[in-house]
């Protein structure tokens, strides 16, 4: 089974149009294995990015060198999906 | 039997396939299953129908689950679906809607996707068929629809998790779903439910120009998003998809308004962020209890408003 360890989701607020042709390019670039929960399309919608542990320093210095803000909504994703499993079998065992 | 089992909780595949068993035997009169077709991995393809007699009447589709991450879709489904059949006979406009109109929902309508969050990875989105010349396997059920196919915002990259398909309906998940509501005719609304973003959008996707029924489809979707936001205070936005989230071509509302099926809504359930695809569970009944006041809203118009 897949497991994400160390996967943060990060929340972009992008502010310019430039900011957005910045984060399409991040998109494009397949070997950070980036999976865009939202896509960078306009300012007024946010852009949500899960960061494998990995990719964590390219994409901050990327951010950061292009003065990107963002915040860390999901700071280690699989402890997240720990929770969600552990309590589906708390309750498969309940409903048995 | 459907009262041992916990709505507030996500569940198996093979656990909402039973469920499905004990609420058709529980409403018998009301709610039949049909195999609708089998998946890419063979899967079986179950629709609930809910119809008090009539053939072929005009119906309202609804499909969970189509991107198969989007748990709290699926559990919204499950739940809506227990609804239905239990407030049939003592909610009095579902009772009249159910009198002239069939319902037909498909709760997994991505079966290999879903059944592979539980097992491989929780973040697959995709279908999970293979990509002859490629090692990625998948293609966006999402963006395989005969609407705008292979335009913007879906991609030629199998690697990709918008990957639109060899051609449109290549994915027997979608081509399911097609084959029916063509064979039935008679469809007068349809609605995906997805998440996550807390939007009800309307066509298109593929193009940013107005539908013709754009301002009706305006009207009924803030109309029924003020009855969901009367609930929890859940906030929506409201508007096309191509306007209000991004140019997406190949979706599964855009080809059935295109068929002639007017009331065509898409949802993006909870939250906006906060959990994303990875909704606490404790959260699942309040989705499912504000966004059924505006489904039933959309279907009460439906049937008000017959073409």
């Amino acid at each position: 089974e897949r497991v994400f360890t160390g996967d943060k989701v990060i929340r972009v607020n992008v502010q310019t149009e430039q900011q957005i042709e910045l984060l399409q390019a991040l998109e494009t670039q397949q070997e950070w294995e980036l999976d865009f929960w939202l896509h960078p399309v306009s300012t007024e919608l946010p852009v949500d990015i899960r960061v494998p542990r990995s990719s964590l320093s390219y994409v901050t210095e990327y951010l950061n060198a292009n003065n990107i803000p963002y915040s860390v909504v999901i700071d280690n994703l699989q402890e997240l999906l720990d929770e969600e499993k552990a309590e589906m079998l708390e309750n498969q065992m309940k409903e048995r | 039997s459907t009262r041992s089992f916990n709505f507030g909780a996500y569940h198996r595949l093979e656990t909402i396939y039973s469920w499905m068993d004990t609420l058709v035997a529980q409403y018998p009169k009301l709610v039949t299953k049909q195999l609708i077709g089998r998946s890419y991995e063979n899967r079986p393809m179950y629709v609930l129908k809910f119809s008090t007699g009539g053939n072929k009447r005009p119906a309202i589709w609804i499909d969970t689950g189509i991107h198969s991450r989007e748990w709290v879709s699926q559990a919204t489904g499950v739940w809506t679906a227990n609804k239905i059949a239990t407030d049939y006979g003592t909610d009095a406009s579902l009772t009249s809607l159910l009198n002239t109109m069939d319902i037909y929902m498909l709760l997994l309508a991505n079966p290999d996707g879903y059944a592979y969050t539980h097992s491989n990875d929780r973040m697959w989105r995709k279908t999970r068929s293979v990509n002859s010349g490629s090692r990625c396997r998948g293609v966006d059920p999402n963006r395989n629809w005969d609407a705008g196919f292979g335009g913007p915002g879906a991609s030629r990259n199998p690697c990709s998790d918008s990957y639109h398909g060899p051609s449109a309906h290549s994915e027997i998940e979608v081509k399911n779903v097609v084959n029916l509501i063509k064979s039935h005719g008679n469809f007068k609304s349809f609605i995906s439910v997805h998440a996550y973003s807390q939007l009800l959008m309307y066509p298109y996707g593929y193009s940013c120009n107005s539908v013709p029924d754009q301002p009706e489809l305006d009207s009924v979707g803030r109309a029924a998003v003020q009855k969901l936001t009367s609930l929890h205070g859940t906030r929506y936005k409201v508007g096309s998809i191509c306007k209000i989230i991004y140019q997406a071509s190949g979706g599964s509302i855009d080809w059935s308004y295109n068929m002639g099926i007017k009331y065509s809504f898409a949802f993006e359930l909870r939250d906006t962020g906060r959990y994303g695809f990875i909704l606490p569970a404790n959260q699942i009944i309040p989705t499912a209890s504000e966004t059924w006041l505006a489904l039933k809203h959309i279907m009460e118009y439906v049937r008000d408003h017959p073409y």
